[in-house]
């Protein structure tokens, strides 16, 4: 059986609400090392990964491997229902076709727990080959939130540009264009504000501004994100969590 | 379609 107890339900809370716009229904793999996800949205073209080490919970139990097909809107629903700093614990069994969902509110002493039904996803699971990428840059999560949704504004797709001046977004659309310039700078007394690129040859690729929106609903969960590209592999972004990993993938856009 | 095929066929190189 699976037990798994969040310190705070805040952090589960805040997973499910980046990926809900882009999977509905998708399977979390719990095994003896931690919970995991892989899926891709409707139009097969952007694939989350998320891994949630079991050292990222307070307790951490799971005999068998499980699979927990779920809606993520249903789940969702059930997260709203309890508080983002309540202790949070997911329990199933080892065949299950509910997934027990508690909050425990030590200060006003209230537990309350919701049954989530669960459901046969039919999903095929992929490898994600190790990708030796011509371009990465870290950046502040609130820097490329801002320049996913200003450059929306404008456009439904964005280029992006990185060579060793640094990385370039710019964007072309009917009421006009934009473009804004990151240059690579250390920040010893806010590390997080910091802007890293490394580079192994200069790249330069369109995407959906649309799909680096959704990705951009994870920035609550990490102060830096990591974008890596290369002119072989769809676009990563990455948002590291306490043990474990948010991994967003999004094919270039062809042509135009 | 081609952006679909891209990604299936990243995923699948394996």
């Amino acid at each position: 059986m699976l037990e798994a107890k969040l310190e705070q339900a805040a952090l589960l809370k805040r997973i499910v609400d980046s990926i809900r716009d882009i999977v509905q229904d998708c399977n979390f793999e719990c095994s003896e090392s931690g919970l995991s996800l892989q899926a891709m949205d409707n139009s097969h073209i952007a694939l989350v990964s998320l891994l949630l080490g079991k050292d990222g919970f307070t307790d951490y139990r799971c005999d068998r491997s499980i699979s927990l097909g779920v809606n993520v809107g249903a789940l969702t629903k059930i997260l709203k229902c309890g508080g983002n700093d309540d202790v949070l614990t997911l329990r199933a069994e080892d065949k299950p076709s509910v997934l027990s969902v508690m909050f425990e509110d030590s200060i006003q002493d209230r537990i309350s727990e919701y049954n989530l039904k669960l459901m046969d996803v039919d999903q095929e699971h992929m490898g994600i080959p190790d990708t030796e990428y011509s371009a990465s840059v870290t950046m502040p999560t609130a820097e490329f939130q801002r320049i996913a949704r200003d450059l929306h504004t404008l456009s439904d797709s964005v280029e992006i540009d990185v060579n060793k001046e640094g990385i370039t977004f710019s964007c072309d659309g009917d009421i006009g264009a934009g473009s804004i310039v990151l240059k690579p700078s250390s920040n010893i007394d806010r590390p997080e504000q910091s802007i890293n690129v490394e580079i192994v040859e200069p790249v330069t690729l369109s995407f959906n501004l649309k799909y680096l929106n959704h990705f951009c609903k994870a920035s609550g969960l990490s102060n830096q994100v990591t974008l890596r590209l290369s002119g072989e592999a769809p676009l990563l972004v990455e948002y590291k969590l306490p043990n474990g990993f948010i991994r967003f993938f999004l094919a270039p856009k062809i042509g135009d | 379609p081609t952006e679909q095929a891209l990604l299936q066929r990243f995923f699948e190189h394996i």
